[in-house]
């Protein structure tokens, strides 16, 4: 999965891509002090295609608000969402809006699912839907948080750790491997990286084609960018 | 602008009448469609943000059509099943900074004329010493007959009148016609079309941008100038000559981490101006913040030229990370404030601000909004006044308006671009010249009931406190008035008599010009203050503010945010069409118009647009 940071008040993004062995969980918001916890498992190709590359996906989602008694699991093949005692059970295929406990969900038939969780953070989980005899493809989700203010600047995880800015310059811009995406050094939490000019796309306008977001493409599962190294937020649940 | 495919724009006519500060403008266009066949003809006018719309109408074939003004709920309810099948068009869109675009598209037959009327009324708000007359035009085509007319009736005495516009080359500018008499002003501007025409031959026109006339009135009068006509009165104040009070001022800085790049950057060039503007009298605080409240110095400082630089260079080297403690920073302000005040170390005589900011909600120490706005009021008691200087599109405007008016102020927003320097610079000139303070304008109990505010915190030089009323005795024309306030060495105080005014005297030449304004400028002004009160108030004022701007709202034909416009388009061959409907805007729903917009226009790299709110996600290809 590509990993996007807007930053539009610099007029800027940042991206990197993270992949490991299919069925990893990581750890992608993790605020102790308001109750949140976001996880995410990858999920590989059907088989490996020819080029012999691995492409993983998210395609659940495990997520808490432990103050609102909020525990949620959004998965390819639908949607669960336990709030203390009760249990609901939605699926893709349906168009639904509820408004919740603290919480409110507005569900697009098999496009996604906006929840808004009180006081805490908003998001969005796109379906991305694969035919179904595809050789290699499955389904697989995409998670955008739309708004994050009232989050703790304690937050962390692979998206958390952004959410109240990142600090950085670009220098020395130079020819990279091919002419339109060319190569730059980063200056960041006081290492140089080696980064590259390429775009990543956001389909929160239109699901099928995305729309290209130019960003300073961070190599080797976001090293030097990331707090620690991807392997950190590996852990061993969904909740 | 009138922007038919096949059509011909046969009229574009702007016709604005202002009468003491309260401008009345109707914007009539006329389209012909040429086409042998039905089509849809397109009206889509701009008007400033602070008018209510009043009227709108559309003659087709002879038959007039007329928008009605309904309260905004049963107009919902009542094209609930067209609102919830998406079939109705909102009329109403955010344009810009001040203005707002009215739109609308009806069905012509072959060869036939409609008419579109729009009228809107809103009281010019005097800023740095002017009033300001804005006119958007777009005609798109040329047009057979332009014209744009202001008439300027101000029985105080016109100062100056000024206009330009963004189209006028140096030949169209002789074709502005402005005749200054001492009480009236009249301003025409009427092309033709070969005037019009981008070069000879062509087709594109040269009208498109802004017409602005600026103007002033003449002030000889401590206690103002006060109108009384046809039962209503109104009471202009600003009065000449006032020295301006010594103003003690924290700037509370927001430094936090979403305040970089851009936001940062002009908010220390922003500081860098205000800070050289500082009069030598003036004493001053820097607190900047983030999750960690630090200060330049301990107490409020002189702005000697030696403490100004001192403090230039501090503010240079202010740069952002961290979260957002906005209860805190706050609360060091007032602090700072009272205990100077306490300790003697500021004027006696002297007016105490505080200036936020900010571009974002709070997300350290007290974060609940609502708690803020209390800790903040109760902390402050009266003592001085919070301005609030929301920047960008995700800023809780709502927040920091409440948050401001608790505390004597008001809020502004700051739009990103590249003069957000200068709109936080613009806005400190507004108000950093207070002439007096606690001004109380008072009338005989017994003679006027209905008043809007009367007690204002503070009077800015190049500003104007307005307060309006009905008389309880209609054939009164004249009363005592008193207005008492605090300058900078001696308390104000001033009496006098208002006395009716003779319009048929004052314009002997004019006929009827609009005779019940006092009233309508009364009831937009009432209006305008019930709309803020239902913010800021207890519960129950706001229910009561509510209630009694819906009522007038709906008495005096304003759409407003409390009520709609319903236009019901001719039927069709198709059958009936759907009604459309007018709202007014609230500030938020034009920052979430920006913000929507800004989403999708963002594409390429570099960007000059300005920035969208930040996004983090994480997708496959």
């Amino acid at each position: 999965p590509h990993f996007m940071i807007e930053l539009p008040n610099k007029d800027d993004a940042l991206c990197f891509n993270i992949n490991d062995k299919p069925g990893t969980i990581f750890t992608l918001v993790k605020d102790t002090k308001s109750g949140i916890l976001v996880n995410g498992q990858i999920i590989g190709d059907k088989q490996i295609p020819a080029d012999g590359k691995i492409y993983t996906y998210f395609w659940r989602f495990g997520i808490i608000h432990r103050n609102l008694g909020v525990k949620m699991e959004v998965s390819t093949n639908g949607i669960s969402v336990f709030q203390d005692d009760s249990r609901l059970k939605l699926r893709w295929s349906n168009t639904t809006s509820i408004k919740g406990d603290g919480m409110d969900i507005l569900l697009t038939k098999d496009r996604s699912l906006t929840v808004t969780l009180k006081d805490s953070v908003k998001f969005v989980i796109l379906l991305h839907k694969v035919w179904k005899k595809h050789p290699y493809h499955r389904d697989y989700l995409g998670f955008y948080t739309l708004d994050t203010h009232l989050l703790s600047p304690s937050v962390h995880g692979l998206l958390g750790q952004f959410y109240h800015g990142i600090e950085y310059t670009v220098s020395n811009l130079r020819p990279g491997e091919v002419p339109e995406k060319p190569d730059a050094t980063m200056h960041v939490k006081g290492r140089e990286l080696n980064v590259t000019r390429g775009w990543q796309r956001d389909f929160r306008s239109d699901v099928k084609n995305g729309e290209n977001v130019p960003c300073w493409f961070i190599h080797r599962n976001g090293t030097g960018l990331i707090d620690g190294e991807a392997s950190d937020y590996i852990v061993s649940g969904l909740f | 602008s009138t922007q038919p495919v096949r059509a011909e724009v046969l009229s574009v006519k702007v016709d604005c009448a202002v009468t003491s500060r309260f401008a009345h403008t109707v914007m009539t266009s006329t389209a012909l469609n040429k086409a042998n066949v039905s089509q849809e003809i397109f009206f889509e006018v701009e008007l400033p943000k602070t008018a209510f719309i009043t009227n709108f109408s559309m003659e087709i074939d002879g038959q007039v059509y007329v928008g009605e003004v309904k309260e905004k709920e049963t107009a919902k309810k009542q094209y609930e099943k067209a609102v919830s099948s998406g079939q109705t068009a909102g009329l109403v869109k955010a344009s810009g900074r001040k203005m707002e675009t009215f739109s609308v598209s009806v069905n012509i037959a072959a060869e036939s004329n409609v008419t579109f009327v729009l009228t809107h009324e809103e009281l010019l708000q005097r800023k740095l010493g002017q009033y300001e007359i804005l006119t958007r035009v777009k005609p798109k085509q040329l047009v057979q007959e332009f014209q744009i007319v202001a008439n300027i009736y101000e029985p105080q005495g016109i100062a100056y009148v000024e206009t330009h516009a963004t189209f006028l080359s140096n030949e169209l500018l002789p074709l502005v016609e402005k005749t200054v008499t001492e009480k009236k002003a009249h301003i025409a501007f009427s092309p033709s079309l070969d005037q019009q025409r981008k070069c000879p031959g062509c087709d594109g026109t040269l009208i498109d941008g802004d017409f602005v006339i600026m103007y002033d009135v003449k002030r000889t009068s401590s206690l103002g100038d006060i109108q009384i006509v046809n039962g209503y009165f109104v009471h202009f104040f600003a009065p000449p000559g006032l020295s301006r009070v010594p103003t003690n001022v924290v700037f509370v800085i927001d430094r936090s981490g979403s305040m970089s790049g851009n936001k940062m950057h002009q908010t220390r060039e922003a500081m860098v101006a205000i800070l050289q503007d500082l009069k030598e009298d003036d004493y001053f605080a820097i607190v900047p913040f983030d999750d960690e409240i630090i200060w330049w110095k301990e107490t409020l400082t002189k702005a000697t030229k030696e403490n100004v630089t001192e403090a230039t260079e501090y503010v240079k080297g202010l740069y952002a990370s961290g979260g957002t403690n906005i209860n805190g920073a706050l609360l060091k302000g007032v602090n700072m404030l009272l205990t100077d005040r306490a300790e003697k170390r500021i004027p006696e005589r002297s007016i105490n601000m505080i200036l936020l900011l900010t571009d974002g909600m709070p997300n350290h120490g007290e974060t609940d909004p609502k708690r803020i706005q209390e800790n903040m009021a109760s902390a402050n008691a009266g003592n001085m006044t919070l301005f609030s200087l929301g920047f960008g599109n995700d800023v809780d405007y709502s927040f920091l308006n409440v948050l401001s008016q608790k505390n004597k102020g008001l809020a502004r927003r700051i739009f990103e671009g590249s003069d957000a320097t200068l709109q936080l610079k613009g806005f400190y000139e507004e108000v950093s010249s207070p002439l007096l303070s606690e001004v109380d304008l008072r009338y005989p109990d017994n003679a006027v009931d209905l008043l809007t505010s009367n007690h204002f915190s503070q009077l800015f030089n190049g500003s104007e406190i307005v307060v309006a009323g009905r008389l309880a005795d209609n054939n009164l024309d004249n009363f005592l008035v008193e207005v008492v306030g605090q300058g900078f060495e001696d308390n104000f105080q001033v009496q006098g008599k208002s006395a009716a005014l003779d319009w048929a005297t004052t314009y002997p030449d004019e006929k009827y010009i609009f005779g019940d304004f006092t009233e309508r400028l009364w009831a937009y002004l009432t209006i305008q203050q019930l709309l803020e009160k239902r913010k800021s108030g207890s519960s129950d004022e706001k229910v009561n503010a509510t209630a009694k701007a819906l009522d007038m709202s709906l008495r005096y034909s304003f759409v407003t945010p409390l009520t709609s416009m319903v236009v019901t388009k001719p039927e069709t061959e198709k059958g009936p069409d759907s009604p459309l409907i007018a709202d007014k805007l609230t500030e938020e729903e034009r920052q979430q118009a920006e913000r929507n917009s800004r989403y999708h226009h963002r594409q390429t790299f570099p960007s000059y647009n300005a920035p969208a709110p930040p996004s983090y996600f994480v997708d496959g290809d």
